[in-house]
């Protein structure tokens, strides 16, 4: 095996801890079965393998190269650096099936050695990245690109819908090669892509209840399925907080007290000089805790550095409430009222 | 083709951990930035 590719040392911004909305594909024939995050921040593709020696692989379905009649071998190494560790894994190629769209020859990544207790937990099985190619550790073509050079999308357009109430049918949807009227309203007000890695786009500003409070000149932000909340700089995050009067726990969680969302601020993001605004409902995260609720702020800090400044991430937190398009045709992003 | 993918939505993580008791223990273990995070506001900014 040729000598080990590692990832680029820029850290993932992988935060699994909080993932919750995964996705049925298929690797193989016939069809072995995996669930995986639909990750608009990153653009491999990889599951378990079957040769995989961590713990973390004993509980996850694992892809068995052998049992493949439409295997290609690889064999070259990947890396994936996450915050909590490393991700190993063998390249491997092979027929990808999602919903009912087919990627011939697909590069993706077997992990023979997952990072600590993180994936022993998560509920999915692997991860599908779908940003742009210069931010895979993979070589070969990420899924969409290949879906976009297979002409196997109507358009090079795929959306997301994730619903805030576990209630509702469906929790979520990707929709690949356009977008779905039934789960939005109004106008897709669109963003240009400032730099194809992340989908990564400029925000106006960030406003609690109308005062401007942050990124007062502008800011990047990246548009993130993979990360759950809204995350941004420590300093502007802990200001936040006050604001919304979130305190901290010992473990870097902020709680809110559950009887006054009420009275919370609005947040308003202001993009391409259209308000989207999020109330207290929208951003503070309910959970039950035996009998009791707890509400926790969905705002988090994270510093990531980019050429352009620090970045935001919009992850689940907005997307629940913004049906989100992601556009390779014209590299941009619409969003909408979900 | 336009092809719509369902999406589950699933208990995070964290919040199985919280539920089971462990979240505490797991992060001192796995995440040992998160005391900075608790203390950030107590540094200098930057």
């Amino acid at each position: 095996t040729p000598s080990l590719r590692l990832g680029r040392s820029s850290e993932k911004i992988y935060n699994f801890m909080d993932a919750q909305y995964f996705g049925e594909i298929m690797l193989g024939s016939p069809d072995q079965n995996f669930s995986v995050i639909f990750d608009t921040g990153s653009s491999d593709l990889w599951v378990p393998s079957s040769y995989c020696v961590s713990e973390a692989c004993a509980l996850h379905r694992r892809f068995r190269a052998f049992e493949s009649s439409s295997f290609h071998h690889d064999g070259r190494m990947f890396g994936i650096h996450y915050g909590s560790g490393h991700l190993l894994g063998v390249m491997a190629r092979d027929t990808l099936k999602v919903g009912g769209l087919t990627a011939l020859n697909q590069e993706f990544g077997e992990s023979v050695y997952e990072p600590g207790a993180t994936f022993v937990m998560a509920k999915f099985d692997g991860v599908l990245g779908m940003g742009y190619p210069n931010l895979a550790e993979i070589l070969g073509n990420p899924v969409f690109d290949n879906m976009m050079a297979q002409k196997s999308v109507e358009e090079p357009v795929f959306s997301f819908y994730l619903s805030r109430t576990r209630s509702s049918y469906p929790e979520g949807e990707l929709l690949l090669g356009g977008t779905d009227e039934a789960m939005f309203t109004g106008p897709i007000n669109w963003l240009p892509v400032t730099v194809k890695g992340y989908w990564q786009i400029k925000m106006d500003s960030v406003a609690v209840q109308g005062v401007s409070s942050f990124c007062p000149r502008g800011c990047q932000a990246i548009v993130d399925t993979g990360t759950s909340l809204i995350a941004g700089p420590t300093s502007d995050i802990l200001s936040l907080q006050q604001l919304i009067g979130a305190t901290p726990t010992n473990i870097g969680e902020f709680l809110i007290d559950c009887v006054r969302l009420s009275s919370l601020p609005h947040v308003t993001f202001v993009l391409g000089g259209t308000e989207y605004t999020l109330t207290a409902e929208h951003y503070v995260r309910k959970e039950m805790l035996g009998d009791k609720e707890l509400c926790f702020s969905g705002f988090q800090a994270v510093d990531i550095v980019s050429p352009e400044g620090p970045l935001w991430i919009l992850g689940d937190v907005f997307l629940t409430e913004f049906y989100s398009v992601f556009d390779r045709g014209q590299d941009r992003v619409g969003f909408a009222a979900a | 083709a336009l092809v719509r993918v369902p999406l589950r939505r699933r208990p995070s993580i964290r919040s199985q951990l919280r539920a089971d008791g462990l979240l505490l223990d797991f992060l001192k273990d796995h995440r040992p930035d998160m005391f900075n995070r608790r203390y950030a506001q107590c540094f200098p900014p930057g």
